[in-house]
């Protein structure tokens, strides 16, 4: 099983076209292997990416360093996961009953 | 089938099983259609309600394209038993029925739904599983394997990128049995696909950014059917053209559809709270559902008034 304990969600809100060019160019990184749940597109839209537990202090500066507003979305999905499969599994139980 | 919970996220044998007891439930008006297997040899089956006749005209929903959009097929299941509950009782859907029928194809991905699913392996995947020849990375991104503008912008040829295109157009079997399915029957009126999220409601073109012929009238349809999902809880929806809402993206399924003719094509990205993203909490599928539903009864009556 995949685990994603300790990745986080950011929701980034691009506030120029410079932004948006370097969440692309930031897109483009294999090896910090991000998720983007929300593309950037636009500094109309937000823009949510799932970071790796590994890289999140590597992106967080980058963030910061580019004053890209951004914040914690989800804290830890594999704590919201372990949410998910408790929450399917009672009801299961409710169904079975 | 009284038990089932709505409100609550199932895997494919469960939602599978569901069906069959919708079918029991309303002998007369649902059936099981199989369209094929999937890459991994799952059966695909749409539901069509039916109130008799062969390809009379029909309206096309499917969800759970990408897999691990849960809330998509969740909200597909609701909506199957909403139609089969509202006919006869509700006058627009029992007139839709009528002269209509409805094909609902709620597991679109099903390997990959599995896959999400399955000791949650990875809860994530949002791609088909089928093995790319000379690649270590699995899966291509089957809105982007439709032919329409295929292997244009806003696709990736990369094997493992989370858009890959795959090697040719339609080379996803999940994608062919939709196609093949829509294409001997014929007449289709509307096609619909269900994603989340984020809250659009987007009609062609997506890969390419001209304006479809049709652009004005879909966008009156849809500005209105957000505006009757609006209604419920206040959803806020952006409406448009894919490729000037969102971005350009080539090979998607309401491309396809509507250069295939069938004018009545439209995609919808179901809402998030804002929070939750893909993992949206099962609380949540009932109201989404709920709000979807006047906006597909909007886009549905609008396919019946105006298709003959």
């Amino acid at each position: 099983a995949k685990l994603f304990a300790g990745d986080q969600v950011l929701r980034i809100n691009a506030e120029s076209e410079e932004h948006i060019h370097l969440l692309q160019a930031l897109e483009k990184q294999e090896s910090i292997e991000l998720d983007f749940w929300l593309s950037p597109v636009s500094s109309d839209l937000p823009i949510d990416v799932r970071v790796p537990f590994a890289s999140l202090p590597a992106v967080k500066v980058f963030l910061e360093s580019n004053n890209i507003p951004h914040y914690v979305m989800i804290k830890d999905v594999q704590e919201l996961l372990e949410e998910e499969r408790a929450n399917m599994k009672a009801s299961r139980l409710r169904e079975s009953r | 089938a009284k038990s089932f919970d709505f409100g609550a996220y199932h895997t494919l044998d469960e939602i599978y099983s569901w069906m069959d007891s919708l079918v029991a439930g309303h002998p007369r008006l649902v059936t099981k259609v199989p369209i094929g297997y999937s890459y991994e040899k799952r059966p695909m089956y749409a539901l069509k309600f039916s109130t008799g006749g062969s390809k009379r005209p029909a309206i096309w929903i499917d969800a759970g394209i990408h897999a691990r959009e849960w809330v998509s097929p969740a909200t597909a299941v609701w909506t199957a038993n909403k139609i089969a509950a509202d006919y006869g009782h509700d006058a627009s859907v029992t007139s839709l029925l009528d002269s209509m029928d409805i094909y609902l194809l709620i597991v679109t991905n099903p390997d990959g739904y599995v896959f999400t699913h399955t000791n949650f392996q990875n809860r994530m995947w949002r791609k088909t599983r089928s093995v790319i020849p000379g690649s270590t990375c699995r899966g291509v991104d089957p809105n982007r394997n439709w032919d329409a503008g295929f292997g244009g912008p806003g696709a990736s040829g990369d094997p493992c990128s989370e858009s890959y295109h795959g090697p040719r157009a339609e080379s996803e079997v999940e994608v062919r049995n939709v196609v093949e399915l829509i294409k001997s029957q014929g007449n289709f009126k509307s096609f619909i696909s269900i994603h989340s999220y984020s809250q659009l409601l987007m009609y062609p073109y997506g890969y390419k950014c001209a304006d479809a012929a049709d652009s004005v009238e879909l966008d009156s349809v849809a500005q209105s059917a957000a505006r009757a999902l609006s209604s419920v809880y206040g959803t806020s929806y952006r409406v448009g053209s894919i490729c000037k809402i969102i971005y350009q993206a080539s090979g998607g399924s309401i491309d396809w559809s509507y250069n295939y003719g069938i004018k009545y094509s439209f995609a919808f990205e179901l809402r998030d709270t804002g929070r939750y993203g893909f993992l949206l909490p099962a609380n949540q599928i009932v109201p989404t559902a709920t709000e979807t539903w006047q906006a597909l009864k909007h886009i549905m009556e609008y396919v019946r008034t105006h298709s003959f």
